[in-house]
């Protein structure tokens, strides 16, 4: 038997927003510590992990580890029928094939269910393990997001440089080029406009961009957003989510040739 | 030219 109760069941929402471009089906894997689901994308060139502590849900309950398989399109279709506000509790019977999820109006005067039907799904986990990054950017996740959003107009790839100096952006393509570069900056006021870089030596990689563009789209989770870098390792793209937990995107590195 | 790596060159199967 399995129920999660999320009082902020917009985060949910937002949470398969952000995913279900990247990825179509994926294992949602239940425990005692929480809610969490790892998934690559079709190309098997980026990496999405996902974790929802169970302590940062209202009500607990998970009897004994379940894996559910959903289709993130027809989960994204449910969820979208949950208002922002809604309360959102995910059941499920252990062995059964479909999932529930009612959501509650804040007044408790709307109740609504939805079951979606589970599928078997064949997926590989990756282990991660835990790495010293050679250099640790935290940025605005909008600033981020822009960034990404205007070189791509201009070219397929970024570099991503991090010096001493800040973190460069650089992409080109056929009508030019492009440089971004952001300074460690130090916000008095809000520490979410920071820029903050911490470097153990310069490392410099190179991405496409179509891919960090749709990370990006966890940009609504958090107003901050961490980049991870070392030479010749995947970038880890990470939105913390509230109190709850985070999602964290990875990205194989190209390499020149 | 460059050339895409895939994710699993760095991760491992559980």
């Amino acid at each position: 038997m399995l129920e999660l109760r999320l009082v902020q069941g917009s985060l949910l929402k937002k949470v398969l927003d952000a995913i279900k471009d990247l990825v179509t089906d994926a294992n949602f894997d239940c425990s005692e510590s929480g809610f969490s689901l790892q998934a690559m994308d079709s190309s098997h060139v980026a990496l999405v992990a996902l974790l929802l502590r169970s302590d940062g849900f209202e009500h607990y309950r998970c009897d004994r580890n379940l894996s559910m398989g959903m289709n993130l399109t027809n989960m994204s279709k449910m969820l979208k029928c949950a208002g922002n506000d809604d309360i959102i509790t995910i059941k499920a019977d252990d062995g059964g094939d479909s999932v529930t999820f009612m959501f509650e109006s804040p007044s408790q005067d709307k109740v609504s269910d939805f079951e979606m039907k589970l599928m078997d799904i064949d997926s590989e986990h990756l282990g991660i393990p835990e790495t010293e990054y050679h250099a640790i950017v935290k940025m605005p996740s909008a600033e981020f997001a822009r960034i990404c959003r205007d070189l791509s107009t201009i070219g397929d790839t970024v570099v991503i440089s991090v010096s001493k100096d800040g973190v460069k952006f650089s992409t080109s393509g056929d009508i030019g080029s492009a440089n971004v570069v952001c300074r460690q900056n130090n916000s008095v006021d809000n520490k979410d406009n920071e820029t903050v870089i911490e470097m153990n030596e310069p490392v410099s990689l190179t991405f496409a961009l179509r891919y960090l563009n749709s990370f990006t789209k966890a940009t609504t989770l958090s107003n901050t957003v961490t980049l991870s870098m070392s030479k010749e390792l995947p970038v880890v793209v990470e939105y913390k989510i509230a109190e709850i937990g985070h999602i964290r995107f990875y990205l194989a590195p190209k390499i020149e040739d | 030219a460059s050339f895409q790596n895939t994710i699993k060159m760095y991760f491992d199967e559980d």
